[in-house]
């Protein structure tokens, strides 16, 4: 089984 | 004050209906230099960032930056009344709690007028670092459209591999499996037909087949796709516009 990463495991907050 | 016409109300249309089934509250940052949005949607697995820039419209002017915090599902509505053809203008005040959208029809001199009530959207914008690619590949977006639509049938994942030559994409389920298989070319009478890939490193990365189907509603935008893959970063899916673009930040599936 894959598990989905997020968005906000790469980009942090600005 | 933010008066913003689009000679068309159709391409703004077309710019929403790209995004607005995987987000809904998106802030608009309209500044002197045109019109940026960023949202993430619900599961946080894919960014969607918009620009238009100044030459997108008829005309264009922001004196000072505002937000517009806008539920596309109600702008859609409001777009829905508009005429493809219709010149669309967008007025703001400084401080605005509404958005107003102008639809004029030149030939008939016929004008229609909505005000659509701003949102009060708290979302952080995220920082967007300009990342090395491993591949970068680009093709007619009608194409990957099908590509998209025909494997997500099959599973509830899409598996992209690229290797110097070869663009793989396969999709293993329940009911079975399938495979496609693209070769880089070029086609020297429609260039936008051509297959053109770029690869630093062989990739191969998975994605939600669910994403995906999302991502490809913004191939009406433009004839093509750009394809950005990192074996460490989102996959980009780009759709260039006339000035600017959609872009589709999609975070991939580990082997846990």
């Amino acid at each position: 089984k894959r598990k989905q990463s997020t968005i906000e495991q790469f980009f942090g907050k600005s | 004050m933010l008066e913003a016409k689009f000679e068309e109300a159709s391409l703004f249309k077309r710019i929403i209906d790209g995004f607005k089934d995987c987000v809904q509250l998106v802030n608009f940052q309209c500044k002197e230099d045109g019109i940026i949005a960023q949202a993430v949607d619900d599961s946080r697995v894919l960014l969607v960032s918009l620009e238009i820039g100044i030459e997108a419209f008829q005309n264009y002017r922001c004196d000072h930056p505002v937000t517009l915090g806008i539920d596309l599902t109600s702008l859609s509505k409001i777009l829905r009344c508009g005429n493809n053809t219709d010149n669309l203008t967008l007025i703001a005040d400084d401080t605005p709690d509404s958005v107003l959208l102008l639809f004029e029809d030149t030939k008939k001199d016929r004008i229609a007028e909505y005000s659509l009530k701003l949102m009060d959207i708290d979302a952080e914008f995220l920082k967007i670092e300009d990342l090395a690619y491993d591949c970068t590949l680009k093709m007619p977006s009608p194409e990957f459209s099908k590509i998209v639509r025909d494997l997500s049938q099959l599973s509830d994942s899409i598996n992209i591999m690229i290797t110097k030559e070869t663009i793989k994409f396969v999709a293993d389920g329940d009911i079975g499996s399938g495979s496609v298989i693209l070769k880089p070319f070029v086609n020297m009478d429609k260039p936008q037909e051509s297959i053109n890939l770029n690869m630093d490193q062989p990739v191969d990365l998975t994605f939600g087949s669910k994403y995906l189907l999302d991502i490809v509603k913004g191939s009406a935008l433009s004839d093509n796709v750009g394809v950005r893959l990192s074996s460490e970063a989102p996959a980009l899916f780009q759709f260039d516009l006339k000035s600017g673009y959609l872009q589709f930040f999609l975070a991939p599936k580990f082997n846990d």
